[in-house]
């Protein structure tokens, strides 16, 4: 493990814990996306389809774990919870996640290491982890006033995107054999959606204004 | 054990 990986999974963890925050204590879903929320659960529960059969490190199996349930108590929030659930924007989350999945399962299929169930699932966690936070960039376009934390949320998750591909860059020249075409393709895709939201959360922190995206 | 992998990666 490297230092780019390590910090890329705190600021994955932490942009979890920010929003489950901003749910838990603020009671309010306002400005998050229930069907970004609900793909990074698919995209979680695909990719660890190992938990059980291949065990890497105990760091390894307890993130797997935080990040399953905290994305699933989040869909869970937003979904159930009597308080938070009204706060949701469902009349502008009008994204269709089957226009996300069936291309991404389709391009598992046919792209992909190897074709066994569990490659091809973790492969289609690779590209639809990479598309699932157009709804949340398009709720955000829409909805233009941007809270902190949902500001801050969105952030992280970049961060996180950049920090792996440092990692990623750090793995190639220091272990042997160490190419993933699919993993890096997907990444770099995933992190270039995030640069025009950075453009606009930069200038806001540059001017000290209150974040607010284009019509 | 085996290659280095993305699959021990999150």
């Amino acid at each position: 493990m490297n230092i780019f990986r390590l910090a890329g999974d705190m600021t994955h963890l932490m942009s979890v814990i920010v929003l489950l925050l901003k749910i838990h204590t603020i009671k309010s879903c306002a400005g998050i996306s229930l069907k970004t929320q609900e793909l990074y659960a698919l995209v979680f529960a695909t990719r660890y389809l190992d938990i059980f059969t291949d065990f890497i490190s105990l760091y390894n199996t307890i993130m797997k774990l935080i990040f399953l349930a905290s994305s699933f108590s989040i869909v869970w929030y937003m979904r159930q919870h009597k308080i938070v659930r009204r706060s949701y924007d469902k009349d502008q989350d009008t994204f269709r996640h089957l226009f996300l999945i069936l291309p991404c399962l389709l391009l598992a299929l046919f792209i992909n290491e190897k074709f066994t169930f569990k490659e091809v699932m973790w492969t289609f966690s690779l590209f639809l982890e990479a598309v699932a936070i157009l709804p949340q960039l398009v709720l955000l376009q829409r909805t233009r006033n941007i809270d902190n934390l949902t500001g801050q949320y969105v952030f992280l998750l970049g961060a996180y995107r950049a920090l792996y591909i440092l990692n990623w860059i750090y793995r190639y020249f220091t272990e042997p054999h160490y190419v993933h075409w699919i993993t890096w393709i997907s990444g770099l895709v995933q992190t270039l959606l995030y640069a025009d939201f950075f453009y606009y959360y930069f200038n806001s922190w540059k001017n000290n204004v209150k974040l607010q995206l284009p019509a | 054990t085996g290659q280095p992998s993305a699959h021990d990666e999150l």
